[in-house]
């Protein structure tokens, strides 16, 4: 307002121009919508997931609302580092916010190929935090899959916090089930990641911490 | 809170749709399309200028302090929004995750004199 020399129309000035007007308010809706994103420009998107394995994602979550106090939730894709020495995967994920110490629910997607018959015993290690020493696995969880196809398993939020480079890798071991409990797998591919099944993980962060405001306002 | 008409004069509430496709964002904003980002103008003559009820925003406590230590000419009253309520987004990161969340104060709902 002040570049156009009239004063700003709530106060009850002159009015801007129509497209004066019009020019002002987008760019306002761009500041109000980096603002409320916590961005300081918008992100510049270099390897958008596939629309397919996007719609497939979206379709998975739960509808409605994210959690109360300014939670987010987050979808991430894996990319998918299959060994050809075992039964077993590598997915890494990519993830852009401070989301480690407000984590309170996790689940891991999986599509899970035809291998065998029977049940298949699955477990899910993550690979440590970078500021550890290179090779220490933790054993995050254990899943019996007894069908194949999209399986969301859960994994303990607390086995997932600590992680501050915003990469997260975790590694699928499987195998069938023996009499005994032992896992006796031979090689083989256990994930679809062609034809658009893509692994990913579904994250629910809340912003604060439990508390946080009431414990301000005292 | 009346919605401003052609020849409105007094403060009103601004109806007004955002295509993100006007912002060229649509590229990572996946829903909603758009939003209804209102905004309030119009006058606000002395007998409207801080009107019980419409006191309550923030705007309105920051241009009562700007008028209590003469930094504000006087008799101004600006029209401001008085009620406001989030947005659901949901959009793609710079390492192409999706997120959702609520955006607080997104869409003005009411609009007062301060």
């Amino acid at each position: 307002a002040h570049g156009t020399g009239s004063v700003c129309p709530s106060c009850g000035g002159p009015t801007l121009a129509p497209q004066a007007e019009r020019a002002l308010v987008l760019e306002l809706a761009k500041q109000q919508i980096l603002e409320g994103l916590h961005l300081t420009s918008r992100p510049r998107i270099t390897h958008p997931p596939p629309q397919a394995a996007l719609t497939r994602a979206l379709r998975r979550l739960q509808p409605g609302s994210v959690a109360p106090g300014n939670g987010e939730e987050v979808i991430s894709f894996a990319t998918v580092t299959d060994s050809t020495s075992a039964c077993s995967s590598l997915l890494t994920f990519h993830l852009s916010t401070p989301w480690s110490h407000h984590l309170y629910q996790a689940r891991l997607w999986l599509h899970v190929l035809p291998t065998r018959p029977g049940t298949l015993y699955l477990r899910i290690f993550r690979w440590g935090p970078s500021r550890r020493r290179q090779g220490s696995l933790t054993l995050l969880a254990e899943h019996h899959i007894t069908h194949l196809g999209w399986h969301a398993l859960t994994l303990p939020s607390s086995g997932l916090r600590g992680e501050e480079s915003g990469v997260l890798k975790l590694q699928l071991d499987c195998g069938p089930l023996g009499g005994n409990g032992t896992v006796i797998g031979q090689p083989r591919q256990l994930l679809d990641t062609a034809g658009h099944q893509q692994p990913f993980l579904e994250l629910k962060i809340q912003a604060n911490e439990p508390g946080a405001g009431r414990a301000r306002r005292r | 809170t009346p919605t401003c008409g052609p020849a409105t004069p007094l403060c009103c509430r601004r109806d007004h749709y955002i295509d993100f496709r006007e912002l060229g964002w649509r590229d990572w904003i996946l829903q909603p399309e758009g939003y209804q980002l209102n905004y309030c103008s119009g006058e606000c003559p002395l007998h409207l200028a801080g009107s019980p009820g419409i006191a309550a925003s923030f705007h309105s406590a920051v241009f009562s302090l700007l008028k209590a230590n003469n930094r504000w000419p006087a008799s101004t009253s600006c029209c401001v929004p008085t009620a406001r309520r989030p947005l659901s987004l949901l959009y793609l990161d710079r390492n192409g995750n999706v997120v959702k969340t609520d955006v607080p104060d997104m869409v003005v709902e009411a609009c007062g004199c301060s």
